[in-house]
């Protein structure tokens, strides 16, 4: 059970629409996944048609402790795609845990009592869990970063997306240095990539000499069906798998998961 | 000297852009305008071409009380415009403050205190103040949204974009019943609309339903020359005047003053 964050504290640059077309592709060809949804707005529970009434149960239980794993996550429309959904209750975290000595560990309990309830028998194991991170790198993301075995990057293909890289790189070293010691960078994965526009390609260029093989070969390009999708609460492979945002999403998944063998 | 918190919590929907560009066709017509860039990535710093070694002291200071808006403030390369420079330090903001029972009034008592001083005749007054929000409801945007006299919301013309804004409402809410009672919403600015794709006219439609009149009639269409402008440190005005973007935030500005008038 392998957990990845979705961060990057710059805002819009494609993290919840990864999180949920990458998760449905990776449910697609077999494998089990559950995605937290860490942002207050639950972005990726509405593109998951979660119903904002069915959201009895959520991230924020988790991360307070008031709630387990299990305790939390629903099944979505896609087989084998589980979601812990998303809360606005969120924005209050940070005040909440600011006392707590072990505010940045809450998400690696829960995710180590399910690994117990696994290892004992009491519940199937997720083949990867994909963590849905807000736009900052406040107590929420750093949770992630702690729970986490890596941290994927979704980058947009835009000048002032790569003002924030910098900070992020050093957060995450941050994390590493204290309190996740094995936590690594999974990948880089250009996105809203616009083949009609110089400044995408000169972005592109700059992060694959900055991050070398570390950038996923697939990119993802800039799709209007990928921002359909969501209104109709549907992952883009469900909405229109032909389109050019699905395929490159199907491709991610594929590339993902070779990675995953060679580690 | 009127303050303008430009604030959503939604990631990457036109804050930074919308304080730049504003900011500049507003000095253009000979208004005196302060930009003060309270988001960590330091976006619209780098946008109006200030050098990260020139930032000396940032809106950091001036929000832990270790600096005054008159120290921080530097001009930049448009007339009649100066910044106070935005700062990775304050994504700190929130563990530093957080014992501090002003901790949500800092930002006011800054500009209070630059009132007095013109009042003194120590200094000459901006006709506005520009707050550039980070995209989360942490101590920064409350900071931002207590020391206003109103909120101008860029919404994305994208469905993700709506989900946050009875969130945001209810924070503007929370803010007006307690911190600061005058707080109104100056009105809502559709970004990034694209007349290619009926979503954008979905989610126009749906907005002006929703705050009428409170909608600026002004919409500012996806052009790709408003996100090269910032690799070369200048605002869209000065690096394509002439291109949509450029003329949609012209006429924004002359909107925004027609309804200053009106005031
Ligand atoms: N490749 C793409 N092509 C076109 N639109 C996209 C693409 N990826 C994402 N979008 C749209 O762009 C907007 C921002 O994407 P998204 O919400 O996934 O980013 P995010 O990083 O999760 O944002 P936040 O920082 O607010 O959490 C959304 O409206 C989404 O539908
Ligand atoms: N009208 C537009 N047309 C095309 N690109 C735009 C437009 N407005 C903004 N952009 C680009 O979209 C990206 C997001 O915009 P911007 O950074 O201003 O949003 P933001 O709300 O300040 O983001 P954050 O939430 O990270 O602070 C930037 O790369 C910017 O250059
Ligand atoms: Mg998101
Ligand atoms: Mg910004």
């Amino acid at each position: 059970m392998r957990v990845v964050a979705i961060a990057n504290q710059k805002g819009g640059v494609g993290k919840t629409t990864t999180a949920i077309n990458l998760g449905t592709a990776l449910a697609a060809i077999g494998r089990k996944i559950l995605i937290i949804d860490c942002d207050a707005q639950g972005n990726a529970s509405t593109g998951l048609g979660v119903d904002p009434t069915a959201r009895a149960r959520s991230s924020y239980d988790v991360l307070v402790g008031e709630a387990s794993l299990e305790q939390s996550r629903i099944s979505t429309a896609v087989p084998n795609l589980d979601i812990v959904p998303g809360s606005e209750d969120l924005a209050g975290v940070e005040t909440l845990l600011h006392e707590d000595p072990r505010k940045n560990f809450k998400l690696k309990e829960a995710v180590a009592a399910y690994r117990a309830r696994v290892s004992a028998g009491e519940d199937t194991p997720y083949e990867m869990v994909l963590v849905d991170c807000p736009p900052s790198l406040s107590t929420v993301t750093i949770n992630a970063m702690t729970a986490a075995d890596s941290v994927l990057v979704p980058l947009q293909c835009e000048f002032l997306a790569l003002e924030g890289l910098s900070q992020l790189l050093r957060t995450v070293d941050l994390v590493r240095g204290g309190l996740n010691p094995d936590l690594d960078i999974q990948g880089v994965v250009l996105t809203m990539y616009d083949r009609r526009n110089n400044l995408s390609d000169q972005v592109a260029s700059e992060v694959r000499s900055f991050f070398g093989a570390k950038v996923f070969q697939t990119v993802i390009p800039r799709n209007v069906r990928l921002s359909e999708a969501p209104s109709f609460g549907k992952p883009a492979i469900l909405y229109d798998h032909k389109c050019s945002g699905s395929e490159a999403y199907i491709r991610l998944a594929q590339e993902l998961m070779e990675r995953e063998r060679e580690r």
